[in-house]
């Protein structure tokens, strides 16, 4: 399965409803200082499950609904959507977060757990975030982890 | 299970030291005692405490290790946001031609400020944002990327 | 001395004030409680906590207040190593602009991997390391510059 | 005054007495990674009197002498003197370091207190190593510091 496309509607500086479709092959993605790549990144990482706000450059796990600009009033919802492709068949892990807190995930539509969609993500051969993420300024990561902490590495592999 | 992490561990063992005396013309020694230990030099130099090591070297030493794992066991995507951004141009073509190698099994994303690097991708996707805070992407050939950052 | 340093917060909020509109057409505010607290915005958006900036936002920000800094009280020299690595093209042209306006006063010494920073120094020196684990320096000009880069 | 010279002996990857000379303006550094950029960086710091091991790279102190390469041996002192100029004025701060662990400080080439090189350089105009040198990897330090800590840029101003 290859991520065929994301769609981000609320999401940081995703007021509108995008989309950005993915090919199998290499994606560069360009742009100004914060233009909003990175926070693509943090959409990824949130809708996959990630549950440590700091790790996505928010103080709540609300901060991440898109707060207002100068021409735009703050939303009261934020949603991001992952869709994976294989041939015919075609995943859709989901996550959507309300101002008052309350937050969900989706497959293909459905209510769904965290356990859920992480059972879900090692199915297609996505063992964790670390494995499949390197952020903004974390690329030296992997030498700064303990001997210990590094172990993730070979259970994702076993 | 001890087994398999056994064999896992074996397995990076000597492909984090293959790739790393093909790619950084050095050596790489990993040792796994209650944990995962590694040690690098690069050519001409002795081993070293990882801190030692220069930004650039920490940064291939530690990309020589993810691209170590997407060889033995390819997860669907990877993302990579700004890795580049302290390689030397040499660094960052190796760095290029071990993402194109892996490729065939793994969809690599790859945020960069680095015409050199965007270049070699097989598309290019431009974000920007206009006045209001509020991002707009496009898709761009890599023409248009060389005009634009002129 | 209580006095000398209110005085001393005044001038940093307005230089940096000054150069935040000027060069990133945003917004910086200073405020001196218990200690000198800072909040900016960037065009077209609205004011957030620091940690929700880009990874350039964050740079710039930080590079501006040194330079608001040497503006009030220059220091004979600024040495700054691979600042410029997490901006884009026209904030390292911004930035280059502002060191030359410290020149006259400060004597600034950059690294760079950069070549659009290093050919408007005065001065280049390129270092190389044959294969011993021994430092060479070497003065460069612009045009050998970007032979070597080619 | 301007810094006119440095002269590195015997530190990090400069085993061999090497002289680099500075003029007013702007010197722009490149070359390889790992060639021995921020190395000089260290050893400006150093020589100013860096007394923190870790802000060099090196876990004690006596790290910072050459330690050898496939084709030298490891060497027992590092020296780094730094020759500040003004018309016909100079002043050379200078530091040694020798494995057994002594270390030294020197004014214009007489041993000196580390509390004379620190008013030597407020002298000329130096108020603290932070105001002077951005290290590799610290160009957010201002974001990251308290609002406490950042009072110390208010003392170098005042
Ligand atoms: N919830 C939010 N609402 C509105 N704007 C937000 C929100 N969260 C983050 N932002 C804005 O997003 C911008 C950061 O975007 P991002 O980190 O994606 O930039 P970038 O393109 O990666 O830039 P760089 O090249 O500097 O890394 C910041 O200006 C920040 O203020
Ligand atoms: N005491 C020492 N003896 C020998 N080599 C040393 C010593 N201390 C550091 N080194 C070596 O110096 C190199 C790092 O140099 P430095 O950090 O100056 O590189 P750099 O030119 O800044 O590179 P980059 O562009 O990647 O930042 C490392 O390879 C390290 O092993
Ligand atoms: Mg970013
Ligand atoms: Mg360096």
């Amino acid at each position: 399965m290859y991520l065929h496309s994301i769609l981000l509607s609320g999401f940081k500086t995703f007021p509108v409803r995008t989309q950005i479709k993915f090919h199998p092959g290499i994606t560069s993605i360009v742009g100004p200082n914060g233009s909003g790549k990175s926070n693509i990144v943090d959409a990824i990482l949130w809708a996959m499950g990630e549950g440590r706000s700091s790790l996505l450059r928010a103080s709540r796990m609300e901060d991440v609904i898109f707060k207002g600009s100068s021409s735009r009033s703050a939303l009261s919802r934020a949603e991001v959507l992952l869709n994976f492709v294989q041939g015919e068949e075609s995943l859709t892990i989901g996550r959507r977060i309300y101002r008052e807190g309350d937050s969900e995930f989706l497959i293909n539509g459905s209510s769904a757990r965290l356990r859920d969609v992480q059972d879900k993500l090692r199915e297609i051969g996505i063992e964790s975030r670390e494995y499949v993420v390197v952020e903004q300024g974390q690329v030296e990561t992997f030498l700064n982890m303990s001997p210990q902490e590094r172990l993730v590495f070979l259970e994702a592999l076993a | 299970y001890r087994e398999k992490i056994e064999r896992a561990f074996l397995d990076l063992k000597d492909e984090y030291s293959r790739l790393f005396s093909a790619v950084a013309e050095g050596e790489a020694l990993m040792e796994f005692r209650e944990g995962l230990h590694v040690s690098v030099r690069f050519k001409g130099k002795n081993f070293q405490p990882l801190s030692m090591l220069s930004g650039g070297e920490r940064a291939l030493a530690s990309l020589l290790f993810y691209i170590a794992l997407f060889r033995i066991k390819p997860a669907p995507f990877l993302v990579l946001d700004e890795v580049d951004a302290p390689l030397d141009l040499p660094n960052v073509q190796k760095l290029i031609n071990l993402i194109k190698e892996l490729r065939k099994d793994t969809q690599v994303i790859i945020i960069t400020h680095n015409p050199a690097t965007a270049r070699h991708a097989d598309f290019i996707y431009g974000i920007s944002m206009p006045e209001d805070g509020t991002s707009r992407v496009y898709s761009m050939r890599a023409e248009e990327l060389f005009n634009s950052t002129g």
